[in-house]
């Protein structure tokens, strides 16, 4: 028997809305630790990897090991007929080919159950170790989803360089070239507010505009993002979402023709 | 040109 509970909707809505432009369907592995999936996006170029911890649902249990293939515009269309402040309990039997979605209005009076079916997902999983970056960045996850806006506009690609001093992010094509360089912020009033970088080594690397842009279909789930860069290896891009987890997008860098 | 995120990463 498997069971997770939320009392408020919309997270569960803000995590999908976050995932379902780069996946069409994911494997929702649970345990009693929690619930985790990862996936890479059809043209294999980033991979989502999501953590809920058990401890951060209102209530959770999980008596065996569950792997749930989603359809992930199924699910979709089954939030969708969540309100916000609902509460929501996800179910499945053990070996069972269907999941259940309830909703519960905080009145209690109106209760609904949505039945999906799953799916049998061959996906392929990979082991991504612990690794020490050059560069982390940490700032206020708005700023980067609009840089990521503003830049697209010009390039398909977007050059990151970051240093001690700061972080500069770089496109030019056809219209012309723009840079938007952000500082290191000190002494500022909001924690959620602040720019951090963390260097070992400066770096630059490339990235499709395209999939940070998708990336940034998480901002609503948290305040600050954070990028964790080297040389030559994938972009992580975290988002923690309060109390429950993350979701980080890793992104290949882009190399010279 | 993109690499593929697979060549990063050994299977698990």
């Amino acid at each position: 028997m498997f069971e997770a509970r939320l009392n408020n909707a919309t997270t569960l809505k803000k995590i999908l809305d976050a995932i379902k432009d780069l996946l069409n369907e994911g494997t929702f592995d649970c345990s009693d630790s929690g619930i985790q999936l990862q996936a890479m996006d059809n043209s294999h170029v980033s991979l989502v990897s999501l953590t809920l911890r058990s401890d951060g649902f209102d209530k959770f249990r999980c008596d065996r090991n569950l792997s749930m293939g989603m359809n992930l515009g199924s699910m979709a269309k089954i939030l969708k007929c969540a309100n916000n402040d609902d509460t929501v309990t996800i179910k499945a039997q053990d070996n069972a080919d269907t999941v259940t979605f309830m909703f519960e209005s905080q009145n209690q009076e109106k209760v609904s159950d949505y039945e999906m079916k799953l799916m049998n997902l061959d996906q392929e999983h990979l082991g991504i170790p612990e690794t020490d970056y050059s560069c982390v960045v940490r700032m206020p996850a708005m700023e980067f989803a609009r840089i990521c806006r503003d830049l697209a506009q010009f390039s398909e690609s977007v050059v990151i360089c970051c240093t001690k001093e700061g972080v500069k992010f770089s496109a030019s094509g056809d219209v012309g070239s723009a840079n938007v360089k952000l500082a290191q912020t000190f002494n500022v009033d909001k924690e959620e507010e602040a720019i951090v970088i963390e260097m070992q080594e400066p770096v630059v690397l490339t990235f499709a505009c395209r999939y940070l842009n998708a990336f940034t279909k998480a901002t609503p789930l948290s305040n600050q993002v954070q990028l964790s860069m080297s040389a030559d290896v994938p972009l992580v891009v975290e988002y923690r979402i309060a109390e429950l987890g993350h979701i980080r997008y890793y992104l290949a860098p882009k190399i010279e023709d | 040109m993109q690499r593929d995120i697979r060549s990063f990463y050994k299977t698990a």
